[in-house]
């Protein structure tokens, strides 16, 4: 793994008397492969070498008796702060009803997530409220009536042959009548090149003005994760990330690129398939996993 | 640039770029510097737009040497689709269904996923769709079970084609890996031979782990195609590159959208264009 790479490296340079910032070079290709293949954004690490390099030729590795431990020191600390930070509550400021609005790829798991964050918040002792705003795929409404079910939260009855800004607005203004005081809404996957659909969700959110517009992404996606979150950052100005699928074998790069280029939170990963299977985000346990 | 250093190097800098960003892995990107750089070295090549088109020969070389063994001569051919959670199975198996049908094929859907909220209800929607039979049986049932009753009534009925949709599943998890392998082998019970084809969905914005998900799946269940989905999106799918060079298994069709038109068939050529575009 990188950290043994980096001991082995640094060992055999300091056996060769002074480091020097030539030396260095061999460890920073190491940590860059190690990155790239963790799926990390090529630009993303492009930056990220730069900042461990100025790092990595100071007095902190330069004038130390383990240089290699520093060095993979410096990296999980980068690494760790960069998808760290604050903000990773969700924002229930203002009065009710409060609104967080799921969006993201197709297939991402924002249905699912729906349903994770809704028994999350039970537990948290809110009043949510599954408010399923896909028309287009087929069983979508009933793939979220079918959720709220199994955690035993209400669903408002969209059917297909209303349009997403419709149920949106409608779900708002009938949130008491279910004893609601948060609404999730749950979206049609789309692409982040398709300005109809983008135009759609900047339509919800004008309408609605969420509290939260959370991105829900693919622990495996790979160098596209920086287009997609940016593009959809562009029409939305999103507050947060749900990282989903996390509990494969993924190195999870798209974790790293994407806080990198939102400067949003990770507020919560899926770790299963169950709607339990809903955690916080943690910076210094994923920079582990992408370090490899 | 890949631990090569050599002349031109901003060059073959610029070469990994594109290779990286289309998602073809550093694996893979180092073998094709490597190629690249040795023919620099023994001065085989020395021009720029050279090194490109010389990248574009060996990545061809690689897509085309996995080879599809031809479709089998036997009904009802049993195509059982896996892959893991949200990569486009069943929607990819609605327009398999259409193409089959559209060709004058009998074709019958089988909801194998017994465990996914409204899967089955999804695939009874496409079967309606597209005017395909569907076998189905309620939530929690065991998939293989729902396999075992569909293989002896396409049998009975005459069926051409038989699709089998299961669910997703992350390739790591041994114990769903174990079901899929077991469905396997209730269809090869109840007939012959089946399944025919064991058809791998991909999602195009997936990076290396891709390479994984190949791999494990292959290894279980033995996979005979490949197909990737959300190529109308912005990713290049450049994995498919490693995993025709590591794996050597065939690509065969490509998702292009969500209606259920939206199947092209995989060909190289247009597929190494658009990496380079
Ligand atoms: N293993 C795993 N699977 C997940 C996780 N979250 C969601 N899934 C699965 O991923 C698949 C897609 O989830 P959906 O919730 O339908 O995704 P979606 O974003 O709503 O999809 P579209 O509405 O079609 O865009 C399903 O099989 C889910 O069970 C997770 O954290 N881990
Ligand atoms: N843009 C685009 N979307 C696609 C494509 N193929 C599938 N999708 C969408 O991806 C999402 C997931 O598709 P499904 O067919 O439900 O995926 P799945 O693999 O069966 O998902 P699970 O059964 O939950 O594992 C849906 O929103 C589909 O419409 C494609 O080629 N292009
Ligand atoms: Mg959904
Ligand atoms: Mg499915």
């Amino acid at each position: 793994n990188l950290s043994e790479k980096l001991n082995d490296i640094f060992r055999k340079l300091k056996a060769h008397g002074k480091l020097t910032e030539e030396n260095v070079k061999g460890g920073l290709r190491e940590i860059r492969l190690a990155l790239l293949e963790a799926d990390v954004n090529y630009k993303v690490v492009k930056n990220l070498i730069e900042n461990i390099r100025v790092r990595a030729v100071g007095q902190e590795v330069m004038g130390s008796l383990t240089p290699g431990q520093q060095v993979v020191k410096i990296v999980y600390e980068e690494l760790t702060s960069l998808m760290g930070g604050t903000g990773q509550e969700l924002d229930f400021s203002g009065r009710p009803p409060w609104i967080l609005l799921l969006v993201g790829l197709q297939g991402s798991g924002k249905t699912t997530s729906a349903g994770k964050l809704a028994q999350h918040l039970k537990t948290k002792g809110r009043r949510p409220l599954l408010v399923p705003a896909d028309v287009q795929r087929p069983a979508a409404i009933e793939q979220l009536i079918k959720l709220g079910d199994q955690v035993s939260v209400p669903v408002f009855p969209s059917t297909t042959d209303m349009n997403p800004v419709e149920i949106a607005s409608k779900a708002r203004a009938n949130a008491g009548e279910y004893g609601c005081d948060t609404l999730i809404l749950d979206t049609a996957g789309r692409l982040q090149i398709d300005e109809d659909l983008m135009e759609e969700l900047k339509a919800i959110k004008s309408k609605l003005d969420p509290n939260e517009i959370l991105l829900v992404a693919d622990a495996m996606t790979g160098q596209e994760a920086v287009n997609v979150a940016k593009t959809f950052n562009k029409w939305l100005d999103l507050t947060g990330v749900i990282l989903t699928k996390m509990e494969g074998d993924a190195r999870g790069g798209a974790a790293l690129s994407i806080k990198a280029v939102l400067d949003r939170p990770i507020k919560f990963v899926g770790v299963g398939e169950k709607l339990n299977a809903l955690e916080p985000f943690h910076p210094d346990r994923v920079a582990s996993r992408i370090m490899g | 640039v890949m631990g090569v250093k050599e002349i031109g190097d901003d060059v073959l800098e610029d070469l990994e770029e594109i290779l990286i960003t289309s998602d073809l892995g550093v694996q893979t990107t180092k073998t094709l510097i490597k190629i690249i750089s040795d023919k620099v070295a023994r001065r085989e090549l020395n021009s720029p737009d050279r090194l490109k088109e010389v990248l574009r020969e060996e990545i061809l070389k690689i897509l085309s040497s996995p080879q599809q063994a031809p479709q089998k001569q036997v009904r009802p051919l049993v195509i059982l689709v896996v892959g893991v959670n949200g990569v486009g199975k069943t929607t990819t198996i609605a327009k398999l269904a259409r193409r089959f049908i559209s060709q004058g094929q009998k074709v019958m859907l089988v909801a194998a996923d017994t465990f996914r909220a409204a899967a089955v209800e999804q695939l009874q929607i496409w079967s309606e769709r597209v005017g395909a039979d569907i076998v189905k049986q309620q939530t929690g049932a065991d998939p293989s079970a729902v396999v075992f009753d569909a293989l002896h009534a396409a049998q009975a009925r005459n069926t051409d084609i038989v699709i089998i949709d299961t669910a997703g599943r992350l390739h790591t998890k041994v114990n769903l890996m174990e079901e899929l392998k077991k469905i396997k082998r209730i269809s090869g019970r109840e007939m012959t031979g089946a399944p025919h084809e064991v058809l791998l969905v991909l999602d195009s914005t997936t990076g290396q782990n891709a390479v994984s998900q190949a791999k494990l799946f292959n290894e279980a269940v033995g996979v005979t195609q490949l197909a990737m989905t959300k190529l109308d999106g912005t990713a290049k799918g450049g994995i498919l590159v490693a995993i025709a060079h590591d794996l050597n298994l065939p690509i065969r069709y490509i998702g292009l959208g969500e209606q259920m038109d939206d199947l092209t068939d995989f060909e190289v050529e247009p597929f190494v264009e658009a990496l380079f575009g």
